[in-house]
This record gives C-alpha cells, structure tokens and sequence, in this order.
C-alpha cells in the first residue's frame, strides 16, 4: 500500500519536473511529502522556482504563474494516469499571450494520445485545435451550434 | 476509446437538438459570454452519472432541464447522448460503439440506456469505473477550477494518488 | 440604525438596477432582503436576469454573466459610498471582448469622478486608460516600469 | 482628493527603487505574467496600513522585502511611499499634498512617515478613516476576487451597508 503509493508519488513527482520547465521554459520545480514517516497521511509541499526566480511559497506567484504551474502538475498527473479524453473550460484564462502559446502547443503535442476538448475565449488555443464549434445565442437564451473555421473567428 | 460525439436536447439553454462530432486530437469550442460553452460540458458529466446537482451549478437535478426563455416555454425533459468509440474494448462491454443516454423528466422521473438498453445509473458508474472518467479522475477541469489542483492538503493528495494509483 | 440600513440599502439597490441594465445593454436585475421583519440580520438575494433571459439562480449563470453582475454590484456601491480612487486588478479577466468594451466605456465615464488604476491584460481596458504603464522583468526577477503608448503594445 | 504619485523600493520584485505618477483618469497597469503588477496594488494596500500578510498573499510581513534572485542578493528593508493631493481637505490634515511612507526592515522593526514626520502604524489608520480606503471599503478589488461580491451572506452586506453608512 505504502509502496504502491510512493512509487505513483515519485512518478508524478518527475512527470511534474519536466511538464513545469516544458511551460515555463525553464525553472524548476517539485513535489515534497511533508513527512516522509508518515507518507499515507501528511501534507505535500509543491516547491515552485520560475527562471531566474529564487524559491518562492506558493502564495506569493502571480496569478499567472499559479495557474501555469497547475496546468503543469494537472499534465502530470494526466500522464502517471492517462484518461482517454479530457474536458478543459477555460483553464488558460490568467495566462497572457505568450504563455497561452506554450500551452497551446503543449496540448497540441499531448492530443497525439489524449482527446481534448477545451472552451476558450484565447486565440492561441484556437489555433491549435482540428476543430471548432462556435456556440452562439441569436435567439437570446436558446444556444445553438456551428462549426467555424480558424479564420471565420475575429479577433 | 475516444469520444465520437454527443447530441443534446432541452438541456440547459440548449432549447433544440444540437449534435458535435469531436475531433480525435483538439476540439475548441468558443463564444460570447453565456452562449452555452460550459453548459456542454455540463452535459457531458451529467451523461456519464453526475449525481451533484452543485457540481452542474444548479440546486436540483431538474435545473438542467431548459427552463424557458422571454419568448419560449419550459420544456418537459432534457436528454443527453454521449457516443464512444470503443474498438479497444476499455469499455467493459462487447459492443465496438458505446451510446450512453441518460433523459430526466420535470417530474423527476429519470431514464438511463446504454445502446438504447434501458439501465440503472449504477450501470453506467460501473462502466466507466476504471477510465479515470469518474468524478475524481483529472479529466474534466470546471471554469476556475484549475487553481484547485494547488491547493494539495494530505485528503485532497491521497485522492490523487488513488485516483493515479 | 434600521432607518439608515434601509436607506442605504435601497439607495445601492436603485443604483444597481440601473447600473446592470448600462453593463449588460439590457435585462434587468435587483437585490431583495430574504426577511423583511428582519433587515439588520437577514441575507440578501441578488436576483438577476440577463437580457431576453430568465430570472434563475445566480449560480446558473455564465462565469462571464456573474463577473459581470458583480462589477454591476462593484459600481452601485462605489456611487453609493464614492471613494477618492478605485484600485482594480483584471477583474474583467472573464468577461469576452465584447463585455471588456462595455466595462472599459462605463469606467471611462465613471473617471470623471473617480480616478481608477486597473491591471489589465485587456486591449479594451487599455484603451480606456488616459495613462499606461507597463512592467516588465527584462532581469528576471527584478520589476521595471515604464510608460507607454496604446500604440506601442502589441496585439 | 487623489493619488498623485507612488514610489517603491525593495518592494517585492521591485528591487530597483521606481515611481509611477498617477493620471487623475485612468491609469493601465499592464504586462507579462509574474511580471510585477499585482505588486504595485500590494504596496498600494501596505503603505495603507495593511496589518494581514495573508491579504499581500506572503505569511509575514517581511515577506514583502526583495528576497534576491538567481542573481542578485536580498534587500535589507522594503520602502513605499504614496503622495496624495489635498486640496478639499478629504484627509483630516492642514496639508495640501501628503505623503505617507511605511518601511519595514529584515529585523522586522517598522518605520511609518506621514509628510516625513515619524508616526504610528494607527496614525496612518485614522488618517484615511473616513475616506472608504480601508480594509472593508471597496476602493481595491485584488485579482480573482471580484465573485465574492456576489456571496452576499449576512455577515459580508452588514458590511456593505455598515461601509456605505
Ligand atoms: N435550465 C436552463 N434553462 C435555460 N437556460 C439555462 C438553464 N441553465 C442555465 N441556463 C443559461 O445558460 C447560460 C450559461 O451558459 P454557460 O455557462 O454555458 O455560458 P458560457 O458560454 O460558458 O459563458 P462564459 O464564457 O461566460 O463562461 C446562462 O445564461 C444560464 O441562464
Ligand atoms: N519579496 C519578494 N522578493 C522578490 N520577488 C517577489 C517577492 N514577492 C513576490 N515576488 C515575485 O513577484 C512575482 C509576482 O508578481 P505579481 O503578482 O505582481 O505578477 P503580475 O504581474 O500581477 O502577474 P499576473 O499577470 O500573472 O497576475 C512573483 O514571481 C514573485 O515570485
Ligand atoms: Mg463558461
Ligand atoms: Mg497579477
């Protein structure tokens, strides 16, 4: 039990290490168990070093950088544990222009062995989609459904 | 496996039928502010067993059903298919296509089918048990939930765990 | 006291009604007090229905339709209770482009009398700014400011 | 009355001193992510007498002075000072202009300034009283807060109330 779990740790732990400086472009980071006595029950630490940063709590990184780091950890964990198709609303919504890139194409590599569906309002994810819906609403409070091409979308 | 498609109606604000095909990589779906984005992926958690009428952001299971607009009257049930491919057989089931519908009624009444077979909701739970489909797995992240996967106290971590385990 | 609570609430509720129907170009919305024989103790419902759409529950609405309801809410209260100046970081992180222009304008106006410092990722949002500072971290690590021109910023 | 200019140095990532001038409109932070904007609306709150180190998103106040990078070492103290023009009087002072200085050392002993006059902590507090730019007011909406506006529960609108009274 207590083995089955420290190995599945240690593979999210160096899954995390390389999916944080694939988005970030370098830095690093990395999970510690609290209390490596009691590892069934103690907390986990997530130690976050943006490039060129110096180790820094958690609290302190910018909406952004919090969000990137958990899209990092959540890509972690979807590789110690693979699901066949995953359903993202919106996750990228604090990330500026150059960081919805590298997501971007971050899942545009992954989608080779994971479906993804992701609402978006950002251009950069769009962009690296086969398909898109467009959902609108011309009859107000009554949704319907179009298929669009990247160029179709202002903006 | 992978998703082929899903067809709603009545759910939400999705008044008339509407059906998507999903790409087998990336498939984006965008629009104005309260056009319906997140209520399909309200749907797809309903279809494959949701039982938290909360985690669809309503008070009861009967909140998804599309309750009228200024100009056009409640309907009296929503329905969701959601259909599979399922030629790895990950899917503990003989069939190569997965449907799986689930219907409920204003009344309250609700139907379940897995290739138009009438079933219970336990049966679908059951056959999505080992996917990491179900309501711990990572595979459906809701609208400003993301920052959630940070916050790793030691219950939240050994759910993780379990879930990867 | 219960005079000058019941003053002040329908005085935030007056405005909202009107602020609401200027952000959402329509609709209509209210706060009511769940217990009238109990106003200094009982709760508020915020009833809100955007245009063409039906009175529901606040939590069925869209992210973008409550980050919007609650910058309604935000500016009913500053013109109840005015500040001097309002600090206000990318509170419109949610709302579409077409929502951030709405919100852009009404701040805008609003300026006359207030003067507002925003943080923004928003194109809309900048180009509602008399003035532009932007921060960057050439050394990483280490902020610098600079001011700039709408002009200047790429996107 | 309003904010005319604001200086900062050793604050947070701002460990070269620099000063913004503040338009009487309205004035656009923008840039990358981590870049150090927030930064700018914490030291807003903290020359302002914030007391929580949770609220600047640090665990203790110190947590505000330039900590060093990969390059560069820690500060040892964390300076801002903002300057506000009074010509209505709307602060309870002789002064036409104000400036308000908080500076905290790695020792964690603290420094207060209004107008260059040494002061208490509390001074600054009942300086800004009856302006709504306290804690409870809602002059600062930090980033990803703006929803809980809407969870107005009984104890939060008494506030709102209580601040608007
Ligand atoms: N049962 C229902 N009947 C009719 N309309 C409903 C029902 N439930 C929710 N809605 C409407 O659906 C809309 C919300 O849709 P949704 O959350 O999918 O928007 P969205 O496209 O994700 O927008 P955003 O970009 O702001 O997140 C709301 O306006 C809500 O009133
Ligand atoms: N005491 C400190 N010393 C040095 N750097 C610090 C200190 N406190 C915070 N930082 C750094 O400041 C950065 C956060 O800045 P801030 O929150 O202002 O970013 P931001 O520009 O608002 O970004 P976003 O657009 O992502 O919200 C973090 O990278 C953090 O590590
Ligand atoms: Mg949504
Ligand atoms: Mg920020």
């Amino acid at each position: 039990m207590k083995e089955q779990f420290s190995e599945k740790f240690e593979q999210i732990n160096r899954y995390f290490k390389t999916t944080f400086v694939e988005l970030f472009g370098g830095g690093s980071a990395e999970l510690a168990l609290t209390d490596a006595q009691n590892i069934l029950e103690c907390g986990i630490n997530i130690d976050v070093q943006p490039p060129g940063k110096k180790l820094q709590s958690l609290s302190l990184l910018s909406g952004g950088e919090r969000a990137l780091s958990a899209i990092a950890l959540l890509f972690a964990i979807l590789r110690t544990r693979p699901t066949p198709f995953c359903f993202l609303d919106e996750i990228e919504a604090a990330l500026d222009d150059v960081n919805v890139y590298r997501f971007a194409d971050y899942v545009k590599n992954y989608s080779k062995k994971t479906q993804f569906i992701i609402v978006t309002h950002r251009r950069g994810t769009m962009e690296s989609a086969d398909v898109i819906y467009g959902v609108t609403m011309q009859e107000k409070g009554v949704s319907k459904l179009l298929q669009l091409n990247l160029n179709e979308i202002a903006g | 496996m992978y998703l082929k498609g899903l067809e709603l109606q009545g759910f939400k604000s999705f008044a008339d039928k509407i059906s998507l095909d999903f790409s087998s990589g990336v498939t984006a779906i965008v629009g104005p502010n309260g056009s319906g984005k997140s209520n399909i992926s309200d749907a797809v958690r309903w279809v494959l067993g949701e039982q938290s009428a909360k985690t669809l952001r309503g008070a009861k299971m009967e909140d998804v059903i599309f309750n009228g607009t200024q100009k056009r009257s409640p309907l009296g049930f929503a329905e969701v298919t959601l259909v599979l491919e399922n030629k790895d057989h990950q899917l503990p089931i003989a069939f190569e296509e997965v449907a799986i519908t689930r219907k409920v009624f204003a009344s309250g009444e609700s139907q379940y089918l897995i290739n138009q077979s009438p079933c219970r909701l336990k049966d679908i739970h059951e056959l999505f048990m080992d996917t990491g489909l179900g309501r711990d797995g990572y595979s459906m992240i809701g609208q400003g939930k993301i920052e959630e996967i940070l916050s790793t106290k030691s219950e939240d971590r050994r759910q993780i765990f379990e879930e990867a385990a």
